[in-house]
């Protein structure tokens, strides 16, 4: 583990009489490292040695009887406060809420208007089915709404997105339902025409929430493909899946740090109760392995 | 006057980044940068068109060869079963509508075994996959046990003397023990049946994956003996780079690209292809 790393190079650094600033950095080494192996890009771990440098070559950590630890804990609290700094809970304070869900192919947004649907379940949500392109992707919506009682709304042979939002924004508001989620096909960030198409669906639904979906075990393109998405949409949230697996989720924080948007919930599982809300020091502990 | 760019102090750090950015992890990373440093010595070059050409040398020599995997003379067997595995949404099904599609046109039959029982839609999937590919498929109703369609579609292969057999299996975390003992006893059926099979066991990686990647490779081969690696979705921005790792560790060849969301969107992997992916 990275902390029994750092207290290795200390006891033998310690061996060749007082620490200096040097040894530090040489030690800082080893966070990055460790980082890049989490997955956490390049450029974003660069900097962020940089910054936790500043405070690590100060007297607590070179005077102090373990220096490893002392590091640890300045990185740590480092990365929860990057991780955590814009941390807000999603709220449901308009009428209906319209959360609209984005992100690249695969990365759980289907599964994820489920459990989103089931944890505001007492809100009475509606889920429309707008990925009009992947097969059986409207049948596996009405399968999954049908799993928890929660109503989908598509509409058979349309090929346009948008019209299926509207209708389901309308019903949304003549019916009462408190939610209204918004499932899109997976796209690539480079895939003009599709990422227009999601820059007229905010435009004309007007979505109160944009939630970009991202699976956790993605390395370095995250900034990539994160800063595309959030220039083109400003989204106001993150969702993280796949944290029941064992990947460091190093993106999570290249993620926060290139976009500066809240990461507001993570998934940990297939099933619709498997969303929990985002805890950043649970995080860092994971990247830090 | 065209004057080619020199390769200077900088070049190789450079380079490193671009490594490093690609996915390609810090071990290999190393190993490739002080090959080339190696290199330059020996050959003595010094424009960077020839850093790059090596580049693309070296990389290719960690990735192996390609090879021809439609061309029904090189099949193992007929039937030829083909099992597709990976963890959740890499590209699985997709996949093996293209492969389903490139079989026929190089003239073989094609039975699709829908084994992902599990997760929803997942068989209304494949079946409009199928019927894309213009193939067959042996489904059972959702729910049901995935080895029983699996030793369901292997006599269908045989008594219909089909060519190829590709089974979809639901997606699953390599961390997940049950879900990997529902895999091997997936495989035991199918050997039940078939006992060679199935010949080839494919794990699809999708080409974002950072250094997990690696991690879902050794499960698979170590519980599934996985015979080679699908890099889907390489039509991103992202690279591939865990491919090179995984086969450098694991010694596990890559055998097909995934290129988009189309029928047609799959090609037999081509190391020069790949490794110029790497190159700036
Ligand atoms: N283990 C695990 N699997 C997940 C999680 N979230 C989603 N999945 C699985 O990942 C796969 C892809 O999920 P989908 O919801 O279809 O992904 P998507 O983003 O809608 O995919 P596209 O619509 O094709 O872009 C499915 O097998 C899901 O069951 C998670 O948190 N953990
Ligand atoms: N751009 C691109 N998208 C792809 C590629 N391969 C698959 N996809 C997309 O990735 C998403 C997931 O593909 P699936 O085939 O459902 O993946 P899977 O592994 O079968 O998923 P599960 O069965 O849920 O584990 C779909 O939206 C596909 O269209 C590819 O090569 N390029
Ligand atoms: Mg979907
Ligand atoms: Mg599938």
């Amino acid at each position: 583990s990275l902390s029994e790393r750092l207290n290795d190079i200390f006891k033998r650094l310690r061996g060749q009489g007082k620490l200096t600033e040097a040894n530090i950095k040489d030690a800082l080494r080893e966070v990055r490292l460790a980082l890049l192996e989490a997955d956490v890009n390049f450029k974003v771990a660069k900097d962020f040695i940089n910054e936790v440098q500043e405070k690590a070559i100060g007297e607590e950590v070179l005077k102090s009887l373990s220096p490893g630890q002392q590091v640890i804990k300045i990185v740590f609290d480092e990365l929860v406060k990057i991780l955590g700094q814009h941390t807000s809970l999603l709220e449901i304070k308009n009428k209906p809420e319209i959360i609209m869900l984005c992100g690249l192919q695969g990365s759980g947004k289907t599964t994820l208007a489920a459990k989103l649907a089931h944890f505001f379940r007492r809100r009475k949500p509606l889920i429309a089915a707008c990925d009009v392109y992947r097969p059986a992707a409207i049948e596996q919506l009405k399968v999954l709404g049908k799993q928890i009682q929660i109503d989908v709304y598509s509409i058979d042979n349309c090929k346009d997105p948008i019209l299926i939002s509207k209708e389901a924004l309308q019903a949304a508001e003549e019916e009462d339902y408190g939610v209204l989620i918004i499932d899109t096909a997976g796209r690539l960030h480079i895939d003009e025409e599709m990422m227009n198409e999601l820059e007229n669906l905010k435009a004309i639904i007007k979505p109160t929430e944009i939630l970009f979906v991202i699976d956790s075990m993605i390395g370095q393109d995250a900034v990539n493909v994160a800063s595309e998405f959030n220039n083109r949409l400003e989204f106001s949230g993150i969702v993280l899946t796949k944290l029941d697996g064992d990947a460091r989720g190093g993106a999570a924080l290249s993620v926060s740090r290139i976009t500066g948007k809240p990461i507001k919930f993570v998934s940990i599982g297939e099933k619709p109760k498997d969303l929990e809300i985002f805890h950043p020091d649970r995080m860092a502990q994971r990247i830090l392995g | 006057i065209v004057t080619k760019k020199k390769i200077d102090n900088d070049t190789l750090e450079d380079l490193e980044e671009v490594l490093i950015a690609s996915d390609l992890g810090t071990e290999p990373t190393n190993e490739i940068i002080s090959k080339l440093k190696e290199r330059i010595k020996k050959e003595g070059f010094i424009e960077i068109d020839d850093l790059y050409e090596t580049l693309s040398e070296v990389v290719c020599d960690y990735v192996g060869e390609e090879r021809d995997f439609f061309n029904k003379d090189t099949f193992p067997a007929k039937p030829f079963v083909i099992m597709i595995i990976g963890i959740n949404g890499v590209g699985k099904t997709t996949t093996i509508g293209k492969m389903a599609h490139r079989f026929r046109a190089a003239g073989s039959s094609v039975l699709i075994a829908a084994a992902d029982t599990f997760r929803a839609a997942a068989i209304e999937q494949l079946e409009i996959w199928a019927e894309r590919a213009g193939v067959d498929i042996v489904k059972h109703k959702s729910g049901s046990d995935p080895a029983a369609v699996v030793f369901d579609a292997m006599n269908a292969a045989r008594s219909r003397n089909m060519d190829v057999v590709i089974i979809d299996t639901a997606g699953r975390l390599h961390t997940k023990t049950n879900l990997i003992e529902e895999l091997k006893k997936i495989n035991r059926i199918c050997k039940r049946a078939i006992p060679e099979a199935p010949h080839e066991t494919l794990l699809v990686i999708d080409a974002i994956t950072g250094q997990n990647g690696l991690s879902q490779a050794k499960v698979f081969k170590e519980t599934m003996d996985a015979s080679g690696i699908i890099i889907a979705k390489l039509d991103g921005t992202a690279k591939g780079g865990i491919a090179l790792s995984i086969k450098r560790q694991l010694d596990l060849p890559i055998v097909l690209i995934g290129t988009g969301e189309g029928l047609d969107d799959l090609r037999e992997f081509v190391p020069k292809d790949y490794a110029m992916g790497f190159v700036p």
